[in-house]
């Protein structure tokens, strides 16, 4: 998660969620972004889409009735699009409004390992229900400048949703992304945000590459696993869901 | 103008506003996104700032008292940082919640030919104050297949706007940004907008190219015209603010 706009959230829900299937751990991809991108990159189309996560969020619906299979067998998406806007304005005015996507996750105990959520760019009441529902947070930032702008403010929002929300609420790492090893922002960025991070948090091994493959294979609604196995990108994304498997904590 | 993430709306904010500078038209950045990447875009150091734009938003303090200047004589800046994010709370709360800044802007009257408003990746509150303040839309789209997906509810966004908002609101042009000459997807996403747009919008002629010293120069604090005038992302700035001032319409 990270306010910060096209750091590569979803391309990390999307191929994260995919290489963890490949690893054959049961995961469910949750989408709850009304721009509903994860969902597309996964070959949901969303004109067809009868049912979305904001069925069972406002309307009830029990989540297996929304819940779709992907072409990978270990990989199931909980699709969103844009009906989802009209939660936000629901949510806003209902009592419990951050709790409503814990509450209904209890409804799936135990049949996933891993339950990938993919936010908003945005510190709303959307991506609030993900934080108290959530064990952790993957943070990715590209290694440009502004994304280094809204760390503290981010770190900061995770520190009162522990404190207030969930208790139990922990950072999973922090992925950096899109990194060009030809540039020197690049290298500086990471170097920053290491600073940064020294000692309270993991920075993750694993560094996204800038990878064309990578923006090519949402528009075939393919993870870049089963869109090029052989590129750049699939082998980043498996090597970080290795790294996560053996850190042991499931999210 | 758009909610999907990271397609260049802050980029193109300080570049397009210090490019009408640099042609003599007296400019003013209005940043509305409580990340103020635009407001360190142009030098502004967030941690020593006194006033932003909440204040005039929520504390009534005149907009004069908030204004900065920059290192272009005929560019000034309406900073923000993250103080603005209490704004979205109090504002969702008030009557008339809209038509804030409108009637903030009152106070500028003929004192500036362009004012550009920087707005966060969200269809919020604090972008609906900006669409009913604006006479014009920007819209950048980045070269790039999940950026496509947001075009139809953005449009369809606008058009509620204008039906019930605003209904001088007009799109002022459609920008293409980080374009890869190099990479088939660019021409791909280029060639579906043109399509998209075929009778209805102004798709400009500037295309921006994808340029390292566009991400750069935030890390100085400068817009691309005092970080690097001789680089392709200055010319590309300074080619969409001849168009836009030939165009002959004021934002
Ligand atoms: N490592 C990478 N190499 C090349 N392109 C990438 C990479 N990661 C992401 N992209 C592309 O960059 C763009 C932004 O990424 P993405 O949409 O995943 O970010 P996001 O944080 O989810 O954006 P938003 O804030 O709108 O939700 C997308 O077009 C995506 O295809
Ligand atoms: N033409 C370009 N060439 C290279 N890099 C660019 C270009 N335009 C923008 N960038 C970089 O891409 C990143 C995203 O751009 P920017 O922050 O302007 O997008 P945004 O739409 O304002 O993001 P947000 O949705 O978070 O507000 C930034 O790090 C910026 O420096
Ligand atoms: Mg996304
Ligand atoms: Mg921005």
């Amino acid at each position: 998660m990270n306010q910060k706009g096209g750091v590569g959230k979803t391309t990390t829900a999307v191929n994260l969620s995919a290489s963890l299937a490949a690893a054959e751990k049961k995961t469910l991809l949750l989408d709850i972004d009304p721009q509903g991108n994860a969902s597309s990159g996964v070959g949901i189309d969303k004109r067809t889409l009868k049912k979305t996560i904001y069925h069972s969020l406002i309307g009830a619906q029990p989540l297996s009735s929304v819940i779709q299979k992907t072409e990978l067998d270990y990989l199931q998406v909980l699709p969103s699009n844009s009906d989802l806007i009209g939660a936000e304005i629901e949510l806003v005015t209902s009592k419990h409004r951050e709790g409503k996507l814990k509450e209904l996750l209890v409804q799936l105990n135990g049949q996933y390992e891993y339950i990938i959520i993919d936010c908003p760019p945005s510190l709303g009441i959307l991506t609030l229900n993900a934080l108290s529902a959530a064990k952790s947070v993957l943070i990715p930032v590209q290694c440009e400048y502004y994304a280094l702008e809204g760390l503290s403010q981010l770190i900061h929002t995770i520190s009162l949703v522990k404190s207030r929300i969930n208790s139990t609420l922990t950072i999973e790492g922090i992925l950096m992304t899109m990194f060009d090893i030809r540039t020197n922002l690049s290298h500086q960025v990471v170097g920053e945000v290491k600073k940064f991070f020294k000692s309270k948090e993991r920075v993750f091994k694993t560094v996204i590459a800038r990878n064309i493959r990578l923006s090519e294979s949402p528009g075939y609604g393919k993870p870049i696993i089963l869109y090029d196995i052989t590129s750049r990108g699939a082998r980043d994304y498996l090597s970080l869901a290795k790294e996560i498997i053996s850190n042991g904590r499931k999210t």
